[in-house]
């Protein structure tokens, strides 16, 4: 009786949604959490990104990967593809890397302060050749505030739809219809909440002008980093990457 | 928007993936 109910069968497909288009399950992230870079090879690591902006465009590589699987979260979440195009494009420019910094307290230990990349866990070390380490020191914050939430994986899967479909974005046409389907997703989270008495998780919650300004952050970073290194557009990086961020 | 991001414009059109 309670799985035929229409919210139960949204949460159902929101969950499905998220978990067909996942990197990585959340069994061997924790299994592996432990797996961190040596100290050998972070210094490899830093050798090899000396060259300006190999590891720019390494980062840049594995956000775009990222960012395609949240297009196919997108996707299959049920109405998105219901939604006029151009809400489809304003949604996923807008919210697409704050559902990647959202996802990523999945691949995060928060005890060592180390996040899943390339293989193994690394700390901010590692990135340090981005040459922005403030920011990525923002990043790991915000990664850890998550992570000491412990959501389980129906909430993350909520999480992201949420970032996702909202109807406050900038350029949305049929605002109506972007805030009709965030509303259904928004009852259906917060009857899972309840059925599992997790409400004092909504409260918790980091607000959405942090996703909003690492976001921003990330935008200043790479338009610095192009100035001190004109020559390496248009190739160097991705072009769904160069197409949402440049 | 669409003729500046045919990229995400294709990769929504695109069912088989």
């Amino acid at each position: 009786k309670h799985d035929s109910s229409p919210m139960e069968q949204l949460t159902q497909k929101v969950l499905r949604s998220y978990q067909e288009t996942c990197q990585l399950g959340s069994e061997e992230l924790q299994l592996r959490r432990w797996d961190t870079f040596s100290r050998e090879e972070i210094c490899t690591y830093q050798r090899q990104a000396r060259p300006p902006g190999k590891m720019w465009q390494r980062c840049a590589g594995r956000l775009t990967e990222a960012i395609q699987l949240v297009v196919e979260f997108a996707k299959r979440l049920p109405g998105f593809l219901e939604l006029c195009q151009n809400d489809q494009i304003v949604l996923l420019k807008a919210g697409a890397l704050e559902v990647v910094l959202v996802q990523m307290c999945r691949a995060f230990n928060g005890e060592n302060r180390t996040v899943f990349f390339e293989g193994k866990y690394a700390s901010a070390e590692l990135f340090r050749a981005l040459g922005c380490h403030e920011f990525i020191s923002s990043i790991f914050d915000f990664a850890q505030s998550l992570c000491a939430l412990h959501c389980s994986e129906s909430e993350v899967a909520f999480l992201c739809a949420l970032v996702l479909v909202n109807a406050n974005r900038r350029w949305l046409q049929d605002q109506l219809q972007v805030a009709r389907l965030q509303g259904q997703l928004e009852v259906a989270f917060r009857l899972l909440l309840r059925r599992t008495q997790r409400e004092e998780l909504l409260p918790r919650l980091p607000p959405q002008a942090r996703l909003r300004a690492l976001c921003s952050q990330h935008l200043e970073q790479l338009q610095a980093f192009l100035r001190l290194h004109p020559g390496l557009l248009p190739s160097a990086f991705p072009p769904l990457y160069r197409e949402l961020f440049t | 928007l669409k003729e500046k991001h045919k990229i995400l414009h294709r990769l929504l059109q695109d069912s088989s993936s």
